[in-house]
Parts: C-alpha cells; sequence; structure tokens
C-alpha cells in the first residue's frame, strides 16, 4: 500500500471536519480556531460519532473510521436546534 | 425515537409528491414511495393516503444544494436524503438530494430503500445504532423483494404508535409443494439432516430416504427470528450458526444457546458489512466461507479469526459459481450453492462445478 502522505491527512481532516459539522453538530466560527481546543472538540465529536457506529473509540481519524464517514448515509441534522 | 417528539397525534396521514426525478420513470418514483409507506403501515395503525392538491403532513421532493432548508445537499454521494421530524409546516417532510442517481434497482441508490428510512424519520425515529436497522444511517443494498422490516424499527415505530390491529390467524405453514420452484433464504445440515430454509418455514430432509417435513422456525426455535439469511454447521463443536442482518444465533441442537444472539462484527467482519448472505463450514479444509455480496470471506474455526482482512471476489474463488451466492451448504465432501431456483454442486478440490440442479433437487418430489 502507498504511504500516507501530510497532504492524505490534510485531505481526511478537512473531509471529517465536514462530516462532523454536518451530522455532529460541530461548531466552527469560520475562522481558524487555536490548535488546542479545535483538535479537542473534534476529537470529542469524532468519539460520539466512533461510539454511536460501535467502532472502536480512539478520538483519532482511524482508517475504519474514514472509510464509515465515507459511507452514503442519511443527512438528518437535529431538528430541535432548526426550530 | 427524537427527544421529546412522540410522533403524530393522528393516524390518517396524507402525502404528497411534489416533483419527480428525471432519473426514474413517474410510476417507478409512485411505487416506491407507496411501497416506502406500507413498511410502516404494515406494522402500526398509521395509514397514508396521497393527495395532489393541497399541502399534506408528509411532502416529498427532490431537490439539489440549496433548497430552502437550511440544509442544502452536497453533490453527489455523501447525503442522500433527509426527513424532518413530525411537526407542522416542514415537519414530516422528506427531501432527496437530486444529485445522486436514483433507482428501482441496485445501480445508484434505490428510491425505495432511502425513503423507507427517511419516513422513518418523518414518523418520529431517530438513528439507531443497530447496524441491522433501517433507520442506521448509512446506506447499503439490499434486493428490495427480500426486504423485511428489522425489528429494531418495529420496536422504535410501535413505541410510538402501537401494533397493526389485525385478526388473529392461526400461524400454519401453508404446505407449499416441495415441487414447486423454491428460493431458499439459507440451508444448512444439522446432525445428518438438511434443512432449508424459506420465509418463516425450514424443510427438514432427515434422510435420503425420507419425505420431507415442513416446519414453522418458531415451532423448533422460539428465540430464532424469521426471514434468517444464512446458516451453517460447525460439527465440531455440534452447533449451528443462524445469521440475520448484524447479529448471529448459536444453536446447539434444539437449543439456541442464552448468550445469543451476538454480533457478527465479533467474528471480525467490518462494520460495512451488514448481512452476511451465505455460509457453509468446508470439512476438507476447516474453513468456513462467508458470501457478503458478490465477495466471500474464509474464516479459520480453529483460530476464530478471518484469513484476510479483505475478501476475495466470488467469480474468482470459485468459479462457475455465479456473482452471488444466497445458501450454501457442505455433503459427502461436496459443496452446494444455491442462486435463486438454481443450485451448484461444486468440487473444492477440483475447483470447478461437477452438476448444476434444481433448487428443490434434495426434497423428493
Amino acid at each position: 500500500f502507498p504511504a500516507e502522505t501530510p497532504q492524505d491527512s490534510e485531505e481526511n481532516a478537512k473531509f471529517a471536519e465536514e462530516y462532523l459539522k454536518n451530522y455532529y453538530n460541530l461548531k466552527t466560527d469560520g475562522v481558524r480556531q487555536g490548535r488546542k481546543k479545535s483538535g479537542s472538540q473534534i476529537s470529542e465529536k469524532i468519539r460520539q460519532m466512533q461510539d454511536f457506529f460501535g467502532l472502536e473509540v480512539t478520538g483519532r481519524l482511524d482508517s475504519d473510521t474514514m472509510e464509515m464517514m465515507h459511507q452514503p448515509r442519511c443527512g438528518f441534522v437535529d431538528v430541535g436546534e432548526y426550530n | 425515537i427524537f427527544p421529546g417528539n412522540s410522533g403524530w397525534k393522528k393516524s390518517e396521514l396524507t402525502y404528497r409528491i411534489v416533483n419527480y426525478t428525471p432519473d426514474m420513470a413517474a410510476a417507478e418514483v409512485d411505487a416506491a414511495i407507496q411501497r416506502a409507506f406500507q413498511v410502516w403501515s404494515d406494522v402500526t395503525p398509521l395509514t397514508f393516503t396521497r393527495i395532489y392538491n393541497s399541502v399534506a403532513d408528509i411532502e416529498i421532493s427532490f431537490a439539489a444544494q440549496v433548497h430552502n432548508d437550511f440544509y442544502p445537499f452536497d453533490g453527489p454521494h455523501g447525503t442522500l436524503a433527509h426527513a424532518f421530524a413530525p411537526n407542522n409546516g416542514i415537519g414530516g417532510d422528506a427531501h432527496f438530494d437530486e444529485d445522486e442517481t436514483w433507482t428501482s434497482g441496485s445501480r445508484g441508490y434505490n428510491l425505495f430503500l432511502v425513503a423507507a428510512h427517511e419516513f422513518g424519520h418523518s414518523l418520529g425515529l431517530f438513528h439507531s445504532s443497530d447496524p441491522s436497522a433501517l433507520m442506521y444511517p448509512t446506506y447499503h443494498f439490499i434486493e428490495p423483494s427480500e426486504f423485511h422490516l428489522p425489528d429494531d424499527d418495529v420496536r422504535g415505530i410501535q413505541s410510538l404508535y402501537g401494533a397493526r390491529e389485525v385478526p388473529v390467524v392461526p400461524e400454519q405453514p401453508s404446505n407449499p409443494s416441495s415441487c414447486q420452484p423454491i428460493t431458499f433464504d439459507a440451508v444448512t445440515t444439522l446432525r445428518g439432516e438438511i434443512l432449508f430454509f424459506t420465509n418463516k418455514t425450514f424443510w427438514r430432509q432427515i434422510s435420503q430416504e425420507s419425505q420431507a417435513e415442513h416446519h414453522l422456525i418458531k415451532t423448533f426455535w422460539d428465540a430464532l427470528p424469521n426471514h434468517i439469511q444464512a446458516a451453517y454447521e460447525y460439527q465440531d463443536k455440534d452447533q449451528v450458526l443462524v445469521f440475520k442482518g448484524a447479529k448471529y444465533w448459536v444453536i446447539n441442537g434444539y437449543e439456541v444457546t442464552k448468550d445469543s444472539p451476538k454480533s457478527i462484527y465479533d467474528l471480525g467482519f467490518p462494520r460495512t458489512v451488514r448481512r452476511v448472505d451465505a455460509a457453509v463450514h468446508d470439512e476438507n479444509t476447516g474453513k468456513t466461507y462467508f458470501f457478503v455480496g458478490d465477495k466471500f470471506w474464509s474464516f479459520d474455526e480453529k483460530k476464530q479469526a478471518m484469513d484476510s482482512v479483505t475478501p476475495k471476489k466470488i467469480i474468482d474463488g470459485l468459479p462457475g459459481v455465479g456473482s452471488k451466492v444466497h445458501a450454501a451448504f457442505q455433503k459427502n465432501g461436496l459443496l452446494y450453492f444455491f442462486d435463486g431456483h438454481r443450485q451448484y454442486e461444486f468440487n473444492a478440490a477440483k475447483k470447478r462445478v461437477t452438476r448444476v440442479l434444481k433448487s428443490n433437487s434434495w426434497l423428493k418430489c
């Protein structure tokens, strides 16, 4: 298998951030947040997602988590917040 | 269910198809939508009436990108559709991403399967974490003709609306002839007998000489579900494993073990696998083969582990058998693979098909 390049990691991180915004209510204000704060928020959302799908809860973007994120899915979002 | 939302306060609901996708004929869309509602009306007192000229409880539309609900779609793949929990206005409405390719078959995304999921939201169900549930958030194709609403979804919807009141009909096998064309959900040996599962029943071939018996599954194993999807016998442990969705049950003779059902992921399947189509243990190699779509996995019973993290294509590993296997078992050292009304006798040593038979060849007609 080809080794993962820094570019792959960056693309995965961007993809995951979008996924978590769409489905796990990840809040970003559009401005790049401090690395530590942003990282811990994302990590927490990844944990929630991994827990729901029964994946190993690591808080990291491992291959199983990325594979699940790439699956086609329902785009339901919290209607309570919408109201 | 959605926190704080107890569903619709009425049982007679209306729906309207606001527009159509150009991917399918209008009649195909109508049929897919109607059938998706029927999935839920079959198990609840709810009724769904189509209306045309006024706003319905559940408004159904196809749209791409931004479409006036603050939740824009994202182009092909990714999000396929979304729906809103029961409420006035947009509540209950279901939106399908027009950038997807919608079909009534298996290419692209099957509208019936996605609509049935979305209407679950329209009726008040949230996502399920049970991978075999319809309300699991990710799409997985299954043959629509083989679709049965999983137990998790039935329990969810009936917690909101109760069960459908139907006249109690005694459940007896309809006693179909074993000679008419039959497709089997699963086939397995059990202590020298052969069991052929179909829907809620199974045929029991006790010996080559005897006439096959026909029974309800529940009569023998009350804890087993109907419409099982795969089964195999592992004689070294005197066990039969029975699969449905992401769960499996272990049978020891005529008892289902107390720790059943278990998760198929404990066997080493990745989370992307949501059902097993067929399974067979090969006594010659000590391996168990699990069939999922057009691929199969090899499982080492001694190590209790998959032989590889990736499955093989059926057409590569089992030439002549076809691209899918719906049921399988082993008898007298030969493997038998079922696909629809056909059965392939396969010699693993010679790695070739030795006979093509009718699926019901073992049931004495």
